[in-house]
């Protein structure tokens, strides 16, 4: 008795598992457009506004900058629209494959540029100071 | 608030922050400015002479909305300096600073606040490197002498002597103009923001003489038309600062 009901146990875990994965590929496919459902990997708008957080009285400029972001999918076939490093092309491979030991690439940014701002520290001084790797200019699968 | 397109050209309000989450927000962008807490300037006028000059730098500098040219390093056509040999500085720049003049507060300078400049560089980390530094100074014309007549403008960095009351005049740069000469003059200062940088205490700040050349005679330099501490905001002195700095590294979170 006490193996029937370890057994059943078990098989019911799997399948609570099994149907975690299949719920979250269901429910991918239903957002569909506006959720990075079927949307291939690509850089989308992000606009972080200084002004809005009420930082008018010590930053000077800019205003807010394009962050932007990177969303959408990186699955088999990669299409070459989107720039993939080649090892992400084994990637989508493997994981078309083993979809729950292998992930399927990641959607990230390939290529960064620079931000500068220009603010009032505390003792009045202004600082034009440039931050790299802040703006997103182009996504790809990694 | 967080808001996104709609598809169809419209943006919509998403999801709006509550205070918690705005002072998480404002958190995160201030680590990531490289920055503990929200600086809170006495003043933030940016018609004063030092903010209006990096205002357009900063125009110069970077293309729209404060994206910058070219991911290395600021560089730009705009010409920063007036005069005097100073080097390029915007070239390998990764931080600017202007830096405002603090004279009336330094006991051993606030009794010749029209000759004494003190610009306070112990902010200024070690991890910053200095390529380079100016010192602004406005030149009003000058109706009390003839047009041609000549004035050198010397600039000294004031180093400690041997008795604490002692200070010794390190020449740093010197610049001749007309009497009728109008505008901003730029002074090297690299050494002397090199040394500061070093070692903040240091500095003691900085002391101008005004040579008649061919009188060989000191005058006043509020005589000769250079606005000091009591000129109008927009010309008052001020220094600046190139620095080139190694990668922000985050703390830890």
């Amino acid at each position: 008795t006490q193996t029937a009901l370890r057994r059943r146990r078990e098989l019911y875990s799997y399948r609570e598992e099994q149907e975690k994965y299949t719920d979250y590929n269901l429910s991918r496919h239903k957002r569909g457009a506006s959720g990075g459902g079927r949307w291939p990997c690509q850089r989308r708008s992000l606009y972080v506004k200084f002004r809005d957080l009420g930082w008018q009285s010590w930053i000077i400029a800019p205003d807010g900058y394009h962050a932007f972001f990177c969303e959408g999918e990186c699955s088999f076939p990669i299409g070459n629209h989107v720039n993939a490093t080649n090892h992400a092309i084994v990637q989508t491979l493997v994981h078309m494959y083993t979809p729950f030991k292998a992930p399927s690439p990641g959607c990230a940014p390939s290529k960064l540029s620079a931000q500068s701002v220009l603010y009032f520290d505390d003792d009045g001084n202004v600082v034009l100071k440039k931050f790299p790797k802040m703006i997103v200019t182009s996504c790809g699968c990694h | 608030a967080y808001y996104v397109d709609n598809g169809i050209g419209q943006t919509e309000k998403m999801h709006e922050m509550n205070s918690r989450d705005k002072r998480e927000l404002q958190h995160e962008i201030l680590t990531l400015l490289g920055l503990h807490q929200r600086p809170k300037p006495k003043s933030s006028t940016t018609k004063d002479s030092a903010p209006t000059f990096m205002l357009s730098l900063y125009n110069s500098i970077t293309s729209d909305n404060g994206v910058v040219k070219d991911d290395s390093t600021f560089h730009t056509s705009h010409n920063v300096t007036v005069g005097d040999s100073v080097v390029q500085p915007i070239e390998g720049t990764d931080i600017i600073i202007s830096f405002v003049n603090k004279a009336k507060k330094v006991p051993h300078l606030r009794h010749e606040k029209d000759r004494t400049f003190f610009f306070d560089f112990s902010d200024v980390t070690a991890k910053e490197t200095v390529v380079g530094a100016e010192l602004r100074l406005y030149k009003e014309k000058s109706k009390k002498w003839k047009k041609n007549h000549e004035f050198q403008i010397q600039v000294f960095m004031l180093r400690q002597g041997k008795d604490p009351e002692d200070k010794i005049l390190d020449p740093l740069s010197n610049i001749t103009v007309n009497a009728n000469t109008e505008g901003w003059i730029t002074f090297n200062m690299t050494r002397a923001a090199e040394l500061w940088t070093r070692q903040p205490e240091a500095n003691l700040g900085l002391f101008i003489k005004v040579l008649f050349v061919s009188k060989g005679r000191e005058i006043n330099p509020n005589k000769l038309g250079i606005v000091s501490y009591r000129g109008s905001e927009d010309k008052k002195p001020f220094m600046v600062g190139f620095f080139s700095s190694q990668e922000l590294v985050y703390p830890q979170r």
